[in-house]
């Protein structure tokens, strides 16, 4: 490609995709090397040529771009070979044909992200369908491909504006068939960082959808199992929202104490620094709505027999702001929390 | 006198995994 006259680089190019198309078989390690290392060659090739050249970029070569990368990337995932696969612990099964797909990723991110590219050309190809076989790679268990996804899913939702509102909703169906179905996903933790991003840039006032999204899908997410592989990235997407509209303040509180784990510690404690995150963005007059059911659900925890749990909750004491918000509300909270306070400075163990 | 009442913490940074912001367009699909 870099070698070829301008006038044959558009042919050279279409004929190189079309080489790209063909599929390899990597659980064979030692079959057809040479073909892979050619296909290799000419993907780095491409990834290189749309990476430097300006102009490359004429439309009769969008489908042509589009087939080599589908073709390469959307099929079915392997079924996990450990039903037990426990993410926090197991070790991923990594997506052998790699060599190939990584620079697929390369190229497709290349291409979105040049200059010349144009949305008006590109979504008679990236549409509806293509998106929905995009989402449905997320559950790869392959954190290199999630993460190649999702900075390709956050391009696409940026540069494609048709689009939006379809992503937002197959986004709602993967959380839900997850909460309430499967609790199996792997992609959940990505999808959330782009989520945020999203939330970030909301406009005001926020639409309802968006208040529905919150309620029905970021608040009951709390309750999977699995919970730690995202909270990080679910509490942050809460905040987000909070900061949008502080008067969604209540209804997350209550929902966060509606979920309040019985017997899982571990998460008790992720509960416990969601909270201090909220508190440290809540407006004071709404922290006067949720201030006893939360400090009555703190003093619980400030009992609880898990000294992390105890610690946790008593460490928000160590924030200057919450201090803040508990001395202009002693009257109420002080209640709530003295009791325990003083039964377990005498009979806690730890 | 009146109590100085402590400001609210500066806004904590974004995480490590903080993507940029994408900004909701009017011209979007309901």
């Amino acid at each position: 490609l870099k070698e070829a006259p301008v006038s044959e680089l558009h042919d050279l190019l279409c004929k190189k995709l079309q080489q790209c198309c063909i599929l390899f078989d990597f659980l064979d390690c030692v079959a057809d090397l040479k073909g892979k290392e050619i296909k290799r060659a000419a993907l780095n090739e491409l990834v290189e040529c749309v990476a430097t050249n300006r102009g490359i970029l004429i439309e009769p070569l969008y489908p042509e771009i589009i087939k080599m990368i589908s073709v390469n990337i959307f099929r079915t995932l392997p079924p996990s070979e450990n039903p037990e696969f426990d993410p926090e612990e197991d070790e991923p099964n990594l997506e052998p044909s790699w060599p190939h797909l990584q620079l697929v990723y390369e190229f497709f991110l290349r291409f979105l992200e040049s200059p010349d590219f144009q949305p008006t050309v590109a979504k008679r190809y990236i549409d509806q369908k293509f998106v929905l076989l995009l989402l449905d790679l997320f559950d790869s268990e392959d954190p290199r491909e999630r993460e190649y996804l999702k900075t390709i899913l956050h391009r696409v939702y940026g540069k494609f504006l048709g689009l939006r509102a379809y992503i937002r909703k197959q986004c709602n169906n993967i959380f839900l068939r997850f909460i309430y179905e499967t609790e199996h996903f792997n992609g959940v933790a990505e999808l959330l960082e782009i989520l945020g991003s999203i939330i970030n840039g909301f406009a005001l006032p926020l639409k309802t959808e968006h208040k529905q999204f919150l309620v029905r899908v970021l608040i009951p997410l709390h309750s999977v199992k699995s919970l730690s592989i995202f909270h990080a990235q679910l509490a942050y997407c809460v905040v987000q929202f909070l900061e949008k509209d502080a008067t969604l303040t209540e209804h997350v509180i209550r929902g966060l104490l509606k979920y309040w784990p019985k017997t899982c510690t571990q998460k008790e404690v992720m509960f416990l620094g969601e909270i201090e995150e909220i508190l440290d963005v809540i407006e004071p007059s709404q922290f006067v709505k949720i201030q006893e059911p939360l400090f009555r659900q703190v003093a619980r925890c400030i009992a609880s027999p898990h000294f992390q749990v105890a610690e946790r909750a008593l460490y928000f004491w160590n924030n200057e702001y919450i201090l803040s918000l508990v001395e202009d509300n002693c009257h109420a909270v002080l209640p709530t929390v003295f009791g325990t306070l003083y039964h377990v400075s005498k009979e806690h163990w730890n | 006198p009146q109590k100085k009442k402590k400001p609210k913490l500066p806004k904590s940074p974004a995480p490590h995994f903080a993507m940029p912001p994408i900004h909701e367009d009017h011209l979007e699909k309901i």
